[in-house]
């Protein structure tokens, strides 16, 4: 039983809330390993983008993405504590509002890691879909297997079709097979990210607006 | 008047030896730091919009793909009114380029943006 030792078993125990705070400090100071480099969800779209265009920018013929415009949303992770044990469960929610109009969903699909080697053994994640008014719960089974074992989970069919799409709320849950040696620092798994593949049926460049506010030169 | 300009045909195809000056399509690679726009355009690292740049020659040869509008303005510039200005040398056909950038909340985005790049000049 990998959870912590019942405090009735610690020696004299400083009162519970002191002691919670002692251990989540002596976690964060066990550097809890974030997992991969967060960085993961610009190394996809920089590979995404490399089998897109070329050195100039210049689209390669028969554009692989099938549209002209590919939108990584990040999760917002919410909830306390994600790890019990072995088991970590992680709500994520991915916000939708204010997607422009002229950009029209054709595709959405969460990309994430369905197996992450640890020290001893693996970490085996899974996407679980969250119950709302409109949809029931559901296990969510990669559709299909992209480059460097990321796995890509069709949800189109849960987003509101059209403008005032509101926001996707899903369970990133994994467990940690193997043997567990001593106190291994739990690895966080990165976040999956949410790929929202739009056809903007505007050519134009993003208006100024879309920049981000930078005095002009 | 045909008789001047078969009179004077020579200069005009001096002319048309392709005078430095002619309407070209020249290149001028760009940095997006250079535009301001290094903070959100992640990729490409290179970007070469090239431009059109140069006079509109007189007998305006067919591979401009003047419209006969513009050969019409260059004769009334040359026999009518000087004040009439000849053609322009614009971009004629472009090419997209695409882009990857960084959204204001964090999130990446890749898209394809329309008549990056020149690819041929026209006089209009």
């Amino acid at each position: 039983n990998q959870s912590l030792p019942p405090p009735s078993s610690l020696p004299a125990v400083p009162p519970l809330p002191l002691l919670q705070a002692l251990q989540a400090r002596a976690a964060s100071s066990r550097g809890w390993r974030a997992g991969p480099a967060s960085g993961q969800p610009l190394r996809y779209m920089l590979n995404l983008y490399r089998r897109a265009a070329d050195r100039e920018g210049r689209p390669r013929r028969g554009r692989s993405l099938g549209t002209n415009t590919v939108r990584l949303v990040r999760a917002r992770s919410h909830g306390g504590q994600p790890w019990a044990g072995r088991w970590y469960v992680q709500p994520l929610t991915y916000r939708l509002e204010g997607q422009p109009a002229a950009e029209h969903l054709l595709r959405a699909a969460v990309v994430y890691l369905p197996s992450l080697p640890l020290a001893h053994g693996r970490l085996l994640c899974a996407l679980e879909l969250v119950a709302t008014s409109e949809t029931p719960g559901a296990l969510l089974s990669p559709a299909a297997r992209t480059r460097r074992s990321w796995a890509e989970v069709d949800v189109t069919p849960y987003l509101l079709p059209g403008r005032g799409m509101g926001s996707l709320v899903l369970r990133h849950v994994c467990v940690r097979a193997g043997r567990a040696v001593g106190h291994d620092a739990p690895v966080a798994p990165s976040h999956p990210f949410l790929l929202l593949y739009l056809n903007d049926t505007q050519a134009g460049l993003a208006p100024p607006a879309a920049e981000p506010h930078r005095h002009r030169r | 008047d045909t008789g001047m300009l078969a009179h004077d045909l020579p200069g005009y195809l001096r002319e048309q030896g392709g005078e430095k000056s002619d309407c070209s399509l020249r290149p001028f690679p760009v940095s997006f730091a250079q535009l301001g726009w290094d903070h959100w355009i992640i990729a490409p690292h290179r970007y070469n919009p090239r431009y059109c740049k140069g006079a509109c020659p007189r007998l305006l040869r067919y591979d401009y793909h003047a419209p006969n509008h513009a050969v019409v303005q260059s004769f009334v510039h040359q026999l009518v009114d000087a004040n009439v200005p000849r053609p322009s040398c614009v971009p004629y056909r472009y090419s997209p380029i695409s882009v990857l950038m960084i959204e204001r909340d964090g999130g990446i985005l890749y898209k394809e943006y329309e008549n990056m790049i020149a690819e041929s000049c026209t006089c209009r």
